[in-house]
């Protein structure tokens, strides 16, 4: 699942 | 960082700036949807806040800081410097209607109930229908002109590769984004049509697109 904190995408 | 990123960040910068060039030097916009551009400004504002708390890398940083500051000097372009060539007339899609529902769903459909999050949701929803008043002005002009259609191309190519991107990475990293990937999925689906259009039309050196 993601970190949802973690947007590592632009 | 994978191949499909990387070359999917290169193409929405390529679409930006090709873009940005096209009204530069025509002075002109006709054509152009200042309302998806302003659009867009308001994702990477509500997307890129984060700048200031969260370091991710250098490239993320420069990236950001280039996105916002075109997008910004687009719109610039379009509402102030060459105002007189705005076809505010053809650009009638009611961005209300796009606002409203990408508002309440991202207060409804989130990772966690935080401002930075709430306003990072809106902006993906945002980013999948920003470029509809664009599409939609040109089903209304019933043409674009060949390098509006190349700026389109692009902008399509950058969601396909992140399309490739999330498959890449789930495969790679277990990563899945379900926000960002079912938001990216449905703006991709718009671009299908643009894309038939694209390939039957103007890549067949018609030069100019024009609708049936």
């Amino acid at each position: 699942s993601i970190d949802p904190a973690r947007h590592d995408e632009l | 960082m994978n191949i499909f990123r990387l070359s999917g960040d290169v193409c929405h910068l390529v679409a930006i700036i090709i873009l940005f060039l096209k009204i530069w030097r025509s002075k002109s916009c006709a054509g152009i949807s200042g309302k998806s551009q302003l659009l867009f400004a308001l994702v990477f504002t509500t997307r890129y806040l984060d700048l200031f708390t969260a370091f991710i890398s250098i490239y993320n940083t420069v990236m950001k800081v280039v996105f916002l500051v075109l997008a910004y000097a687009t719109v610039s372009l379009i509402y102030f410097r060459f105002r007189k060539s705005y076809d505010s007339e053809s650009d009638s899609f009611r961005v209300e209607f796009l606002l409203v529902p990408v508002a309440g769903l991202s207060f409804l459909e989130n990772y966690s109930f935080t401002p930075l999050e709430i306003l990072w949701t809106f902006s993906i929803y945002l980013e999948s229908v920003a470029i509809l008043p664009q599409l939609f002005m040109i089903t209304k002009t019933g043409e674009a002109e060949s390098i509006t259609t190349h700026y389109l191309f692009f902008l399509g190519l950058y969601r396909t590769l992140y399309l490739a991107n999330w498959v890449w990475r789930y495969h790679e990293e277990g990563f899945f984004d379900q926000i960002a990937v079912v938001s990216g999925v449905v703006q991709t689906i718009f671009y299908c049509d643009f894309f038939y259009l694209y390939f039957t039309r103007v890549l067949r050196g018609s030069g100019k697109m024009t609708l049936p």
